[in-house]
């Protein structure tokens, strides 16, 4: 396990009397197995060894480091370069509108987020813009349910459901808008996206992305930036063994931050993003 | 003088990022690598060269071929109600594979039953209610709540008292870190004692997917895999990466939302995704 990789590679680096171009090569390709294993985009990957490689020899140690500080200094000032702080969201009056590929999470998600502001005593709403999936209303309405708050759904195109919506809850503080999953090929779905994003001028569009995704995460990332813009990026199912590589890539290629973490399927089960624990979570 | 380690390594790379880029995991990559290299070592560079992608391409359709199975020639002789479990972690197309599955064996003239064994998940039982209208299927389901066990018990009673063909259940997603739903998945197989279980993976999970494959296999054992939304533009090595983890049949693949949109798996046809 990756985990161990890195053990190793540091213990290597630990043991050697100075650090030196071989040394530094051989610690990099375990720090390239690690964040490949945990799924972060190759080509990224390639990219932050590179630099890594470059600076561990380049830059001295800093007073009182050891070899292996050094490199891991350097490791972890990279990796939060392109992941950036998490960032919460405001408590004032808005929108917000969830998108994200299949069964990511952002159904559930919009309840967990419907919870939090309404802990925080806002009025909160919630519209169901998902008309595609069987009882995707149904299930947005029992989530609604549990935590006490209005629904609206049930029409028979997203634009006018969310439209109509909008309406009906024009005197709430927070109304969170659910979508269908969907995918960048997907041209009409796309449209559909572009549609409501006009519609709603959500103040927040949040991408959800589940923890497991692979190399596809950046690609798509990009897709629903290009098309609505992304404000914020949820990472679920962070209770799972999956390491969250993707979302390197994902904050990359949006400019997005990472604003919350899933960690459960229960209402409760929203945690705020921390860059160390995320990192220390990834390099095992 | 046959040909280096390091120089064999570099032959690779290419061919590697192209296996990593396609969401194989980098374990199995890892294995594949070894493979060839014990094939190619000793060859002199020009072999080497001509021979390296040849040599992976071999390596890789071996994982595959142990991941070739036809549903239909498995399930068609045997006794009948034959029952179907499907399992796999949240949101990875579960529900959707069953509705797809019925609609199939529908076609093929098998009389189905499913069970709404997913009591846990908001919208869970309304949304097969969707799907078995739409199909005109039967479908067994007890309140929100309820005990999963229980509704496959009555499914398959079902199945057994009208000379139902197939019995398709549907349980809730699980993380195969909860040890309580592990548990509580294994209790569903003891009571409804399944012919064939199959995993549930999804095409855009990266290293993970060994992962969940093996626990799900050492928990109650796979029969045989599907694997979804391969439409996304996903490049599947995630069948790559499952096969090598549980080396079971993996029977169909899913490419879209609609009830035709689950065909059934070719290793050509993967080679053809991750090298074409
Ligand atoms: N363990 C765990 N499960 C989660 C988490 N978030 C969501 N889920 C589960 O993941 C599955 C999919 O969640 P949904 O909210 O339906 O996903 P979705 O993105 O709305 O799906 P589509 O609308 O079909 O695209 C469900 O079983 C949820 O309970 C999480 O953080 N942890
Ligand atoms: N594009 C595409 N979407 C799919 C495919 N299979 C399933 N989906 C979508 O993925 C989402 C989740 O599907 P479900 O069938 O609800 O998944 P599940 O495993 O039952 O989810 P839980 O029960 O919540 O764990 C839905 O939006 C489906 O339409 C596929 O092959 N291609
Ligand atoms: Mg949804
Ligand atoms: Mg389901």
């Amino acid at each position: 396990n990756f985990g161990d990789a890195l053990k190793s590679a540091f213990r290597k680096i630990a043991n050697a009397p100075f650090i030196d171009k071989s040394l530094i090569k051989e610690v990099v390709r375990d720090i390239q197995r690690a964040l490949i294993a945990g799924d972060v985009n190759v080509k990224l990957v390639l990219e932050v060894s590179k630099r890594i490689e470059r600076r561990a020899l380049e830059e001295k140690p800093l007073p009182g480091m050891s070899n292996r500080e050094h490199v891991l200094r350097i490791l972890h000032e990279e990796l939060a370069s392109i992941l950036g702080k998490g960032r919460e969201l405001p408590l004032k009056k808005q929108r917000i509108m969830m998108v994200g590929l299949y069964g990511q999470g952002k159904t559930t998600t919009c309840g967990k987020l419907a919870k939090l502001f309404q802990k925080k005593g806002m009025k909160v709403a919630l519209i169901a813009g998902d008309v595609h999936r069987p009882a995707a209303y149904e299930q947005l309405k029992q989530i609604a349910e549990s935590i006490n708050v209005p629904v609206y759904g049930g029409g028979k195109t997203a634009e006018k459901t969310v439209k109509e919506g909008l309406e009906k809850f024009s005197k709430y503080d927070v109304i969170i808008i659910d979508t269908a999953g969907r995918h960048a090929l997907e041209d009409d779905l796309i449209k559909e996206m572009k549609n409501v994003a006009k519609i709603a001028n959500p103040d927040e569009k949040i991408l959800v992305i589940d923890a497991s995704v692979g190399q596809q995460a950046g690609k798509q990332a990009k897709a629903f930036n290009d098309a609505i813009g992304i404000t914020g990026v949820i990472l679920t199912k962070m209770d799972g063994t999956a390491k969250g590589g993707g979302a390197l890539s994902a904050v990359a290629e949006t400019g997005a931050p990472i604003v919350y973490i899933g960690v459960g399927e229960h209402m409760e089960d929203l945690e705020k993003f921390d860059a160390t624990r995320f990192l220390s979570r990834l390099l095992g | 003088l046959g040909i280096g380690e390091k120089k064999l390594d570099e032959l690779l790379w290419q061919l590697e990022m192209a296996l990593l880029e396609s969401d194989v995991a980098l374990e199995v990559v890892e294995e594949i690598k070894r493979e060839v290299k014990k094939n190619l070592l000793g060859m002199s560079r020009k072999e080497a060269k001509e021979a390296v992608e040849r040599a992976l391409k071999e390596a890789i359709s071996n994982i595959l071929k142990q991941s070739e199975g036809d549903f239909f020639s498995q399930v068609e002789k045997a006794e009948k109600p034959y029952v179907i479990m499907f399992v796999g972690v949240n949101g990875s197309g579960k529900t959707t594979a069953i509705a797809k599955l019925a609609h199939m064996l529908k076609k093929k003239g098998y009389s189905c039953v499913i069970a709404a064994g997913d009591t846990f998940r908001a919208g869970a039982i309304e949304q097969l209610e969707r799907h078995a209208k739409n199909l005109d299927i039967k479908l067994i389901k007890h309140d929100f709540g309820a005990d999963p066990a229980a509704v496959a018990y009555d499914a398959i009673e079902h199945a057994k008292a009208r000379h139902k063909d197939f019995v398709l259940i549907d349980t809730a997603g699980r993380m195969q870190t909860n040890i309580n739903l592990m548990e509580e998945m294994r209790k569903i197989k003891r009571v409804a004692n399944p012919d064939m279980i199959i995993f549930v993976g999804d095409a855009l999970t990266g290293n993970d997917a060994i992962e969940q494959a093996r626990r799900f296999n050492e928990v109650v054992g796979i029969d045989g895999v599907i694997l979804t939304k391969v439409d996304t533009d996903a490049k599947g090595g995630a069948a790559l990466s499952i096969a090598y983890a549980i080396k079971k049949p993996l029977y169909f693949i899913g490419v879209g939302q609609d009830y035709d949109d689950q065909i059934p798996f070719r290793a050509d046809w993967m080679m053809e995704r991750i090298f074409g």
